[in-house]
């Protein structure tokens, strides 16, 4: 499932901009 | 949980919801009530008030991090009118599902779960909180966009051609509806993570501890509209009927953008979107 929702997972992945 | 508790988690949730979200219910309230001083939107109600606005639609983005630059859709001078509304519209969408996504991850014990029920939960419930936020930007004549320096008139957007008339119409209706709960913020916050935690997505491979997080948040949205609305008792039952509502309004707009995709051969998908709306509904 994560493979056919790269960008969401990646975007999941992320470490939140406001969190550093 | 202890009320203490409840009360400590609507704060985390209402705080997250102001750090991500840069227009808010109240924001958009003393906008489309002209009580901000002289800054009015700029009223888009035609083609060459489109053409005027597309400054104000460009000239305030989120931060845009480097692997999502590389997607976004390129700019097409010569493109109709349409395709050039739905391209603006899309990406705004795009980051408004960045957005969320970032209050997804800000709800506690969200990032515990499973990866791959993290992404099922995120990719059924952006769509039904975009809907949902979209409530209090619209009046009965438009709504406003682009972080509320742009109000787009509901004739303009019903005078676009076919199918493209019809996609924001019911959301229009679904507005009317909803802006009649009359909820805040705060409120706003909890009922979003409320519907993201929904433990019926299909896929969801550990269905317990998502409904035990749903629980909670349950808790304390009831909790909070008991104190803050006490003259509405019903408020909480009412609002959760609206999740109803929003499945059969996303699933319709899926549809319509299923259809999209097939009669518009020119028209460009956004991929994050692309990706959400794939195998949806």
């Amino acid at each position: 499932l994560t493979e056919r929702h790269k960008i969401l997972h990646r975007l999941l992945q992320d470490s939140s901009p406001a969190e550093g | 949980p202890e009320s203490a508790d409840l009360r400590a988690l609507s704060r985390q949730l209402c705080l997250s919801y102001h750090r991500h979200f840069p227009l808010t219910k109240s924001k958009a309230k003393a906008i489309l009530s002209g009580k901000t001083h002289g800054n009015s939107p700029f009223v888009i109600h035609d083609m060459k008030s489109l053409t005027a606005g597309q400054y104000f639609i460009n000239c305030r983005q989120l931060p845009v991090l480097e692997h999502q630059r590389s997607i976004l859709p390129p700019e097409e001078p010569a493109e109709e009118l349409e395709l050039s509304v739905f391209r603006r519209i899309q990406f705004r969408s795009a980051e408004a599902v960045q957005e969320v996504t970032e209050f997804t991850k800000s709800i506690p014990g969200f990032t515990e779960l499973d990866m791959n029920d993290q992404v099922i939960l995120l990719k059924y419930g952006v769509i039904e909180v975009m809907t949902t936020m979209l409530a209090p930007l619209m009046n009965k004549d438009g709504t406003l966009f682009a972080y509320g320096q742009i109000f787009m008139t509901r004739e303009f957007l019903k005078s676009l051609r076919k199918p493209f008339c019809e996609m924001m119409e019911l959301k229009f209706e679904f507005a009317a509806k909803f802006n009649l709960l009359e909820l805040d913020d705060s409120d706003m916050a909890l009922f979003f993570a409320v519907i993201i935690l929904s433990g019926d997505r299909p896929g969801l491979v550990n269905v317990k501890p998502i409904e035990d997080l749903q629980e909670t948040v349950l808790q304390a949205l009831e909790l909070q509209l008991k104190t803050i609305h006490p003259d509405c008792p019903q408020l909480f039952a009412k609002l959760l009927q609206k999740m109803t509502d929003l499945r059969q309004l996303v699933a319709n707009h899926v549809r319509l953008i299923h259809l999209l995709k097939k009669q518009e051969l020119q028209m460009c998908l956004h991929p994050l979107l692309q990706e959400i709306m794939r195998d949806l509904y």
